[in-house]
């Protein structure tokens, strides 16, 4: 899913 | 990874040991909201729990560990070991103002009702308004120390690297989070009124102070 990427942002 | 993401995330550190420093060397948090800083702590908390539950790189993890021992490093320097200089008598913004809506927001608009993912919405809607009591707290006082301004100056200039970044991550990788990117437009446009005062008086050399 989409937002899991947003997890690698600090 | 690119480069507005990476000097967002050295801006983000810079901000943080630059505020560590300048209590260490001065002896002092005079002039700093401890509220602030408590929710700073509060957030990093909320949004690493995921340090328990997956990796993603060696870069990510030390990062997130710095972040968050900086922040309870600072929380300790205000509350115990520096607290006789601490200014709580100007430090008077109500924090259940921000907490209360931005908990209730992250109930209502999140990507996935998952406990973990509330926590990380919580976190990035809290973020954007966490610096409030620190504003409040120059407003209130109409001054602050020129070392306290570059805190601040990285610290906003960190959201704005990263929104750039979103502009590249849509444009090259087709990817797009609207929670954070509203949020860190709202967080960015706290700081619009400070970026103006701190390019036209603190890198003019002056000292950055309110009229009255």
């Amino acid at each position: 899913c989409h937002h899991t990427q947003a997890k690698d942002e600090l | 990874m690119n480069v507005f993401r990476l000097t967002g995330d050295l801006s983000h550190l810079a901000a943080i040991i630059i505020l560590l420093l300048k209590i260490w060397k001065t002896r002092s948090c005079a002039g700093i909201s401890g509220k602030s800083q408590i929710l700073f702590a509060v957030v990093f908390t909320s949004r690493y729990l995921d340090l328990l539950t997956s990796f993603i790189s060696l870069y990510n993890t030390s990062m997130k560990v710095i972040y968050i021992g900086c922040a309870y490093a600072t929380l300790y320097f205000v509350y115990m070991k520096f607290k006789a200089t601490y200014d709580g008598n100007h430090d008077t913004f109500r924090v259940e103002f921000l907490l209360v809506p931005v908990g209730g927001l992250s109930f209502l608009v999140n990507h996935d009702f998952s406990p973990l993912e509330i926590l990380w919405t919580f976190s990035i809607y809290l973020e954007s308004v966490a610096i409030l009591p620190q504003l409040f707290m120059i407003s209130k006082t109409g001054e602050a120390e020129t070392i306290t301004t570059h805190y601040l100056f990285f610290l906003g200039l960190y959201r704005a690297l990263y929104l750039f970044n979103w502009i590249w991550r849509f444009y090259f990788e087709g990817f797009f989070d609207m929670i954070a990117i509203v949020a860190g437009l709202v967080q960015t446009i706290l700081y619009c009124d400070f970026f103006y005062l701190y390019i036209t008086k603190v890198l003019k050399g002056k000292k950055l102070s309110l009229p009255a």
